[in-house]
């Protein structure tokens, strides 16, 4: 899993 | 997004006006050290130019993708206002942070503590890395000329609330919804931990009508 892909902070 | 993380935000916006309205002012006695660190500044400037590799690929709300923007564009016009535009009110004599120390390390740490060995994944690590010491140099300045105008230290103390708030909201997001994330935690940690003998100043002598003074 890309771990970009759940990065919702600032 | 919770209360914490959504005044956390809002203070860090703050913090980028409060600077702004410093530096209109500041050009009104052009000549006159702005006691601003140029180094602080070019570092967030870099800061939210690599974490921010995703603004295109990874849509979160229109909320996140604003905020990136204009992330990403106040800190470069800042640096642009302090090395073209009001270049004579910055006194490089007072900026003496070895700056290259902390990319360098924030570099290294990067390429060998990180989620994945990605570009784009090694470029935001780096990022959140580089953004715990990217105040060391405004700090620095401050130890040196030992005070500093009320503006300015109004601007340190929302970016120290700024990084506060952001603790909080960890903390209310791994009991909510189990959220984790070591790199972020850590860095953030240390982030905020530098603020403290600011803080301490800041309440103690600032907020009682007192210069900002070190003892």
């Amino acid at each position: 899993q890309d771990p970009h892909a759940k990065k919702d902070e600032l | 997004m919770n209360l914490f993380r959504l005044v956390a935000d809002l203070m860090h916006l703050v913090s980028i006006f409060i600077l702004l309205l410093k530096m209109q002012k500041t050009r009104s006695v052009a000549g006159r050290c702005s006691r601003i660190s140029f180094k602080t500044q070019a570092l967030y400037a870099t800061v939210f130019l690599t974490r921010y590799t995703d603004l295109f690929a990874n849509f979160q709300s229109l909320y996140n993708t604003t905020m990136k923007v204009f992330f990403i564009a106040s800190s470069l016009y800042i640096v642009f206002l302090m090395k073209f535009k009001f270049k004579a009110t910055n006194d490089p004599r007072l900026d003496t942070f070895k700056a290259q120390y902390v990319v360098g390390g924030a570099a290294a740490l990067a390429l060998i503590v990180n989620y994945a060995f990605t570009v784009q994944e090694v470029l935001w690590t780096f990022s959140i890395y580089l953004e715990a010491v990217a105040i060391l140099p405004q700090l620095f300045m401050l130890t040196k000329t030992g005070e500093a105008e009320v503006i300015t230290t109004h601007y340190l103390f929302a970016l120290g609330t700024y990084r506060g708030l952001y603790l909080v909201n960890w903390i209310y997001r791994y009991w909510t919804e189990y959220y984790v994330d070591w790199i972020v935690w850590i860095a953030g940690a240390v982030q905020t931990g530098l603020y403290c003998d600011f803080f301490y100043i800041y309440f103690t002598k600032v907020l009682k009508g007192a210069k900002f003074e070190l003892p």
